[in-house]
C-alpha cells in the first residue's frame, strides 16, 4: 500500500485544490521556512484517521481548515484524499480486486466530518480497518514529525517499547 | 503476546547491530530489556558506543549522535516489519554533511522495501532523491507545489515511470 | 517585586514588537499577560503573525518560525537587560538560509553590547564569525581545538585584536 | 564580564588542558558531530556553578569527568576555568582592581569538588555572589542548549515568565 498521490483542498495553508505525486521510491520536499511542508505531513496523517488536534499541532480539530490569510477568507471545508496502490496484495480483503485504494476525509466548519473509501461514505473504523494487520496504514514507527527523531532515544525505556510492540 | 514481542525484540536487535556500525562508520550498539523477567512490561534500553569511545551513558551522546541512534532503530524496526511508506520530516537536521551522506545511503537502500518521502534543508539529501517537489507561498499565506525535478541520477536505475504534472 | 516585573515586561514588549518583523522581513508579533490582575503569577502569551498570513495560535506555526520567534523574544529581553555573553548551540539548525541570513545580521548588530559564542553547521553563520574555531576528534574519543580561522571580513571594521593560538 | 577564555582539562571529551580565546565579538564554534562543540557550553555552565547533573546532560556530576576513550584511561579530575575581562566596571566592588577575574572549578572521582576565584580557593556561594546583581553571570537567557531554543515559544506562558522575572 505506497501512497501514489495526495490531494489536499483547504486543508491548513493549502486553500486551493492541491495535488503531489508520489511515483518514486524516494521523493524529497523542500521549501522555504513556515511554506507548508510539514502540513502535508499532517494531511497524511489526517488522511489516516488521527482524531488528536494537538498531533496536527492544533488545539482544535478545527485547525486544520484553511482559516485564511492576507487576501483570502477562511474556508469551510477541509478534505484530503490519499490514494494507495493495492497491487502488493497486502490490502484488506474487500478490496483485493482494486488496484488502487483511496480514502478521503473532510472536516466541514459545523464539525461535522465525512470519510469514504474509494469515493464510498464509510465510517472511521472502515478506515482504521482497511489497514490494521495488513501493515498497510501508518505504524507510529512510520511517521517521523519534526524534532521529534531525538525522542527516539531520550525517552524512558518503557515508553520506547510501544514501537516494539507494535511490530510484533 | 509475550512470545511475539521476544521475537520482535531480538531480530530487530540483531537489524541494530547491523546498521548502527554503518552509519557511525564504525562502533557497535545493542539493544536490552530492561526487566527481561516481565516481557509484558519490560522497557527496551539502548547501549551505544560511537567508534573511538568508551561504552558510555546515552544521554551523554551529541544531538547528531542520538538522532544517528535513533535513525538505526527506526531502520531497523523497519527491516524487521516494514510498513509500505516512511515519512521523515527533516530528521537529517542535526547531522553533519558526513552522516547526512550516509543517512541518503542507506535510505536509498532502505526503499526497496518501503517508500521514502523525506521533508529536508539539506542539498545532500536532495541530491539523493528520485523527485524533488517544491513547496511555495509566493502568495503570502497559500501553500502552492512547484515543479517536480528529476534528479538525473545515472547511476542509480530507479528511473520513475512517469514525471509529468 | 510586582513593579518591576510589569517595566521588564513593557519594554521587552516594545523591543520585540521591533525586532520581530526584522527577523521575519515583515509581519508583526507582540506579548500579551495571560493575567493582567495577578502580576506575581501570571504567564505571558506571545501573539506572532509571520507576513501575509493570518493571527493565529502559535502552536500552528513551523519549526522555523518558531525558532525565529523564540530568537526574537530572547534578543528583545538582551535588549532590555543585556547579559555580558551568550552562547547559543545550533539555534540557526530549523532555519533555511534566508533566515539564517538575518539571524546573523542581527547577532552581529547585537554583539556591540554582548559577545556571542554559537555553535553551528551552517556555512552562512560561519562566514558572519569573526573567528572561527574547529573541535576535532583526531584521536578518537579526545576532544582538540584546531585552527583559529579569522574571517576576512573587510567590510566588518570589527578587526579582532590578536589571533595567534 | 566578557568571557576572555576557557581552559578545560580532564572535562568530558577534552581529556587534555585546552585553552580557547575568545578575544571577538562574535565566535562560531564548528566541527562533526560528537566532536565536542556542546561540551564546551556544558563547560562554561558548569564553571559558572551549574549544580544539576542533568542539565549538564549526565546522571551523576562524575559524568563531566573524562571517562576514557579507546586508547586513554579515565581521568580522576575536571578542571575548567573561565577567565572574564573585568574592565566594564560590571563586577562585585570585591574584585573592582582587577582587570581580569577567573574563576575555576574542580571535581575529584572521590566527589569532592573545589571552588577558586583568581586562584585563590573559595566556596560555591563566593562565586554565585560574584556574579549576583551584575548581570555579570549566566541568566537562563544567556545560554541556550542545543534543540531547546523552539521551547522557548511552545512552553506554557507561566514557564515563560521566568525569563521575565530574572531580567527584571
Ligand atoms: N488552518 C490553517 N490555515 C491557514 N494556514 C495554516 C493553517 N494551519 C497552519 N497554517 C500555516 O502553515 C504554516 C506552517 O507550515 P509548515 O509547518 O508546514 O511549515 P514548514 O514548511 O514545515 O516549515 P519549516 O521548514 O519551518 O519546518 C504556518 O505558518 C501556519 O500559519
Ligand atoms: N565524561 C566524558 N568522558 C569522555 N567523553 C565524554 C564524556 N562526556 C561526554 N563525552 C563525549 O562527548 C561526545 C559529545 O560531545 P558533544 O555533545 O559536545 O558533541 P557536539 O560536537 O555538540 O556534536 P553535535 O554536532 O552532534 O551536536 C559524546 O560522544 C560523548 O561520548
Ligand atoms: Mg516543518
Ligand atoms: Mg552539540
Amino acid at each position: 500500500m505506497r501512497i501514489k498521490s495526495l490531494t489536499l483542498s483547504g486543508f491548513k495553508s493549502f486553500c486551493d485544490n492541491t495535488k503531489v505525486l508520489f511515483d518514486n521510491a524516494l521523493t524529497a520536499v523542500v521549501g522555504p521556512n513556515g511554506c507548508g511542508k510539514s502540513n502535508i505531513v499532517d494531511a497524511i496523517r489526517w488522511g489516516l484517521g488521527e482524531q488528536s488536534a494537538k498531533n496536527l499541532r492544533g488545539r482544535g480539530m478545527d485547525d486544520v481548515i484553511f482559516n485564511g490569510s492576507e487576501k483570502r477568507g477562511p474556508q469551510s471545508l477541509a478534505e484530503v484524499t490519499i490514494t494507495f496502490d493495492n497491487t502488493d496484495g497486502l490490502s484488506h480483503p474487500l478490496y483485493v480486486d482494486y488496484p488502487e485504494v483511496s480514502v478521503t476525509r473532510r472536516l466541514h466548519r459545523d464539525g461535522t466530518s465525512e470519510y469514504l473509501i474509494n469515493k464510498t461514505p464509510c465510517r472511521l473504523k472502515d478506515i482504521t480497518d482497511l489497514f490494521l494487520g495488513t501493515g498497510g496504514g501508518a505504524r507510529a514507527y512510520s511517521i517521523i514529525e519534526q524534532g521529534r527523531i531525538g525522542l527516539i532515544v531520550s525517552s524512558r525505556s518503557e515508553d520506547r517499547r510501544a514501537m516494539f510492540e507494535e511490530a510484533a | 503476546s509475550r512470545k511475539k514481542f521476544k521475537e520482535a525484540f531480538s531480530v530487530i536487535n540483531e537489524k541494530f547491530q547491523e546498521i548502527f556500525p554503518r552509519l557511525f562508520k564504525g562502533g557497535q550498539a545493542r539493544l536490552q530489556l530492561s526487566d527481561p523477567d516481565n516481557l509484558l512490561e519490560t522497557g527496551v534500553d539502548i547501549i551505544a558506543q560511537p567508534p573511538g569511545k568508551k561504552l558510555g551513558n546515552i544521554e551523554l551522546m551529541s544531538g547528531g549522535e542520538k538522532a544517528l541512534t535513533a535513525v538505526s532503530l527506526l531502520f531497523a524496526i523497519f527491516l524487521y516489519r516494514p510498513s509500505p511508506f516512511c515519512l521523515l520530516d527533516e530528521v537529517d537536521a542535526p547531522l553533519d554533511e558526513a552522516n547526512v551522506g550516509r543517512f541518503v545511503d542507506l535510505v536509498q537502500e532502505m526503499t526497496s522495501r518501503s517508500q521514502f518521502i523525506v521533508i529536508t534543508h539539506s542539498k545532500v539529501t536532495m541530491e539523493g532523491a528520485d523527485a524533488l517537489y517544491g513547496v511555495t507561498m509566493q502568495e503570502p499565506g497559500v501553500s502552492k507545489l512547484i515543479s517536480v525535478k528529476l534528479v538525473d541520477n545515472t547511476a542509480n536505475t530507479r528511473t520513475p515511470e512517469h514525471a509529468t504534472q
